[in-house]
Parts: structure tokens; sequence; C-alpha cells
């Protein structure tokens, strides 16, 4: 574990945070897509299939479950709390999200660091979740002005993989037989598509303005 | 583990 790793997975964990405050608190999902909350629980439940074979740590084994059960507490309260999912912007978040979970499988299939099937599901979930914020981005646009709460809820979304890519660097010049390609290159495109969220949400800081992405 | 260095990563 270094600083950058532990940043990241605490900035990662601040968003989820964030985006739990904002539905608890003002019992509303509004701006934010139900496809990419589903996006992500099929990233962690493909990607911790060894939650109940391999141990790391108490740290890691914690972690898994906390993004396990939250990702599917946000997509059941999406779907079936009264209150919450009557105000689900159901006309506006129709991202053709089945294509990004077909093509990152069939990406998965071709480019895997092993041909078995630990591997394929975690190299499908790495390319899953590299595209899983898209629908997210298009609501976003479409919705117009957005709420602090999503607004910081997708900034430290895309920061935490940002830490992430600081931590492949760390690990790649300190530790000999270090080659992450797949989790790299499929990192840096994933923090590469929140850029123009980034740089919105600057300037919205910058002038003290509302956030608001151009359609 | 025989995953070498990743894995241990969320």
């Amino acid at each position: 574990m270094n600083i950058f790793r532990l940043a990241g997975d605490m900035t990662h964990l601040m968003s989820i945070l964030v985006l739990l405050l904002k539905i608890y608190a003002t019992k509303s999902c509004s701006g934010i897509s139900l496809k990419t909350q589903e996006l992500y629980a099929v990233v962690f439940l493909a990607r911790y299939l060894d939650l109940l074979t391999d141990f790391f740590s108490l740290y890691n084994t914690v972690m898994k479950v906390v993004f396990i059960v939250s990702s599917l507490a946000i997509v059941w309260c999406m779907r079936y709390h009264r209150a919450v999912r009557r105000t689900y912007d159901r006309e506006l978040d129709t991202f053709r999200h089945y294509f990004l979970i077909l093509g990152s499988f069939v990406l998965a299939l071709i480019f895997h660091e092993k041909f078995t099937v630990r591997e394929i599901f975690w190299a499908f979930s790495i390319y899953l979740e590299a595209v899983a914020i898209l629908p997210q981005l298009v609501l976003l646009q479409r919705s117009g002005n957005v709420d602090n709460l999503t607004g910081q809820y997708v900034f430290f979304l895309g920061a935490y993989r940002g830490f992430y890519i600081l931590n492949w660097i760390y690990r790649y010049f300190t530790e000999a037989h270090f080659g992450r390609w797949i989790a790299s290159i499929s990192g840096l495109v994933q923090t590469a598509l929140y850029a123009d969220f980034f740089y919105y949400y600057f300037l919205s800081w910058k002038n003290n303005a509302k956030l608001k992405l151009p359609a | 583990h025989d995953y070498g260095d990743y894995h241990d990563e969320l």
C-alpha cells in the first residue's frame, strides 16, 4: 500500500459517501444515472469474485464489501425506494449501457493477463469501469444545471482513478516486476473521459458559478 | 498468491 493508492481509495469512498448523502439527505436521485450505478455494481461484482476465496488484508476485504454493498444499495434505492425512484430522470438516462457491458466483455476475451475465468472477469471489470461514467456524463449534459452534491460525486469519482495512476507509476519505479498495463492504460482512458468535466468543474469553482456542462 | 503484484488493489 502506498500513499497514492490510499488517497485513491479514500477519494473513491468519499464519492460513494457523497452520493449516499445526496440520495439520503434530499430523498432524490435527480441528476444521477441509474445506468452508471448499475455498471458500477457489475464492475465490483465481477472484480471481487475473490472476496470469499482470497484474503489480502482486513482493509482490502472491508473495502470490497463496502463497494459491493453500497453500489447494490444505490441501485436498489433508485429502482424501488418509493420517494427516490420518483425523482429518477428516466427520460434523460437513455444511454444504451448494455453495449458497454458487451464491448468490455469482448475486449476482456481478447486482452487479459491469463485466460482464466478470474482474470477475464477482472479485465472485464477494469474495461467496464473505464466507460461506466459515460451514462452519467451524458445525463449531466442533458440535465443542464448540476446540483453541488452530484458535481462533487462525479469529481471524486474521477479523481480517485487519477490517484491510482500515480500509484501505478510509483509501483513501476519501486517494484521490480510491476507491469499492469491493462489497469494502467484503462485507468488513463477512464481519467481522460473526465477531462472536460474537470475543466467545467474547475471553471464553476473559479467563477463561483453553478456547474453547467455545455450540451 | 501467484498473482504476483496485482489483485492486491481494489
